[in-house]
């Protein structure tokens, strides 16, 4: 069995959006649909990096999107872009063979297996990232069923990076 | 109790993963 075969998406959105709300920003961030915005990921990501999703890139991410799904696609494309870019210029690692996320399934139909996909990236950031230590023990904290599936999440993200 | 061998077990697969994953350097092109 493969590690992506034991990776129900689902499951992997749920608990990823209980391993947000660890980093306690501003946005709500309790359910599937406040985070097809992108807002909260765009200040977790600041949150991870704030040199490099600094304030002048944070202020691209329109923050009162309402239900205006092409307002969230936008923001969508433009975190997906930086997380992307954040891997290949800052970690070093080029992400392949992972199916990217459809940012218009999140913006448009708040797709949980695909926003699971979004978050998977940004925790790769964030177990990747300088302060690393600090994430990794929050979720060494965090109920054991969780846990299991990040690492599952980490090990799948892992086999598909190359330097 | 089998079932609290088995949850120690994935205690303990969880945190040698985890400080692995801890020890890793992080590539970083400089």
């Amino acid at each position: 069995m493969s590690t992506s075969e034991s990776l129900d998406r689902m499951e992997l959105c749920e608990s990823l959006l209980t391993w947000i709300q660890t980093f306690g920003v501003e946005a709500p961030c309790k359910t599937v649909e406040d985070l097809t915005s992108g807002v909260v990921m765009a200040q977790a990501l600041q949150k991870i990096d704030i040199v490099y999703f600094s304030d002048a890139w944070i202020s691209r991410i329109k923050p009162e999107v309402g239900d205006n799904w092409r307002l969230k696609i936008s923001n969508l494309k433009k975190i997906l872009k930086g997380i992307l870019d954040y891997n290949q210029e800052i970690l070093g690692q080029h992400i392949n063979d992972f199916i990217l996320p459809d940012v218009s399934m999140i913006g448009e139909h708040s797709d949980a297996a695909e926003l699971g996909r979004m978050l998977q990236l940004i925790l790769g950031c964030a177990v990747n990232c300088e302060q690393k230590q600090e994430y990794i023990q929050t979720i060494m904290m965090m109920e054991e069923s969780v846990q299991h599936v990040v690492m599952t999440a980490i090990q799948e993200l892992m086999s598909k990076e190359t330097p | 109790d089998p079932n609290m061998k088995a949850g120690a077990a994935n205690e303990g697969v969880l945190a040698n993963f985890f400080n692995s994953l801890l020890s890793k350097k992080t590539g970083s092109p400089g």
